[in-house]
């Protein structure tokens, strides 16, 4: 369902020219549960906006569900982004002047769902992450590991077959990151395809694959041994 | 050199009241390297801000050096965070429209130091976080990581005898994570104070105690056994 060719992004600073991603080449089907490892600055975040459609590349093709992505129009790439995909932020991304459950229905205004509902269901989402008692504080009342938990709800909130999530756990404690697999866990049992940037070996070990990239290419690409 | 007693920090939320510190008592001597765990919202950041001179206690005393931090007046205290206090910020807290170089030499500025030697000494703090190629990138030209070591290096510029650093290696793989830490033991050595958020048990392990939170109090705080 995910067929990357090729994959290309370059930045040109002055004289420079830095390769994000350098050719990478690969394949992802429906349901796979994957970890996306690699040196800090060598292109995961990179990858994962590309595949997340919220950026396109230099060369290369990225085809989604067999459409070739760069051939897709704004508002039919906007369409795709918020009914399929869910991407978690490394950087969280929450809107400062939104209480964390505003935050998260905003998935949902987009989906054209009525206040009501969408209310319920982003406290439904804010539950599972263990916010249910921070749903009224802006982003700067929680702390660092509330506001990724609260980046993680809204991805999942319009309950996406596709969920991308780059390093949803670097602020996590162990037991609050466990939680957080286990939530991945279900949605991946539930027949969704999970993509996770990670850096620790422990949270790649439960996913079933785990790809590494070095210098903007594939270095490895393994089933993981369980 | 750092004397906490029965510290609390207080948010009234409407009827709510939130305890995210609740009688911390803590002593750390010169030259201690420290490690400060526990789960996510247990009070981490608050107390890191309250000893980085950056936020107030609402009840409770915090004498730095023998002096009563809440008994000194609002030009002696940010004297005190320039000179002595180096902050790692769980958020980087770069500056968006300034390279990597200008954020790192910031506090030299705040130093009084000329401009020639503020850049070559930015330069020389960004070289021993393996970001010498990086330095005129703004931080929306870096990856997670690489803001992770420019927030760092900015805490280490002005040389301070305290670093207080919340989460530094959450963003980095484990190769850079460790090169950070190497950086952090050196400092220790060179007789500096070292204090580090971690939710990471191998990070801790390198420090020679560690204090865990829970619910805004002291859980246990042990020193760690090599
Ligand atoms: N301005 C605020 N208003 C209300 N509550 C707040 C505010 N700032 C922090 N809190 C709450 O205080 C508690 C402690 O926050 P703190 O940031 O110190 O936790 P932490 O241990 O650093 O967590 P993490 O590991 O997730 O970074 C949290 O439950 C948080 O929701
Ligand atoms: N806008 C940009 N202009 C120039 N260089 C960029 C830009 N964005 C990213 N880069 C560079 O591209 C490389 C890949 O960045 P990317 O964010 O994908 O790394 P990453 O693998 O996610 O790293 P980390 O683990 O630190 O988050 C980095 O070396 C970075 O400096
Ligand atoms: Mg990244
Ligand atoms: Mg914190």
């Amino acid at each position: 369902m995910i067929e990357v060719r090729d994959l290309k992004k370059l930045y040109r600073m002055g004289t420079e020219t830095i390769y994000a991603l350098n050719g990478v080449n690969l394949n992802i089907a429906r349901n796979e549960y994957l970890a996306l490892m690699g040196p800090s600055g060598s292109g995961k975040s990179t990858l994962m906006n590309l595949l997340g459609c919220l950026d396109t590349p230099t060369s290369g093709t990225y085809h989604l569900n067999h459409i070739d992505v760069s051939q897709v129009d704004d508002d039919e790439l906007a369409e795709i982004r918020n009914k399929e995909i869910g991407f978690v932020f490394q950087t969280f991304n929450l809107l400062p002047r939104l209480s964390a459950l505003e935050n998260v229905a905003l998935p949902l205004v987009y989906a054209g769902m009525g206040r009501h509902d969408r209310l319920e269901q982003a406290a439904e989402a804010l539950r599972s992450v263990g916010l249910g008692d921070r749903m009224d504080h802006r982003p700067n009342e929680l702390s660092g590991g509330q506001r990724q938990r609260v980046a993680v709800a809204r991805a999942l909130v319009n309950r996406p077959s596709i969920i991308l999530a780059d390093e949803p756990t670097g602020n996590l404690d162990s037991k609050t990151s466990y939680e957080i697999m286990d939530l991945f866990d279900n949605l991946h049992a539930q027949g969704n395809t999970i993509i996770i940037v990670t850096h620790e070996p422990d949270i790649a070990q439960r996913t079933l694959r785990i790809v590494k990239l070095i210098d903007g290419v594939v270095e490895s690409d393994e089933p993981v041994n369980h």
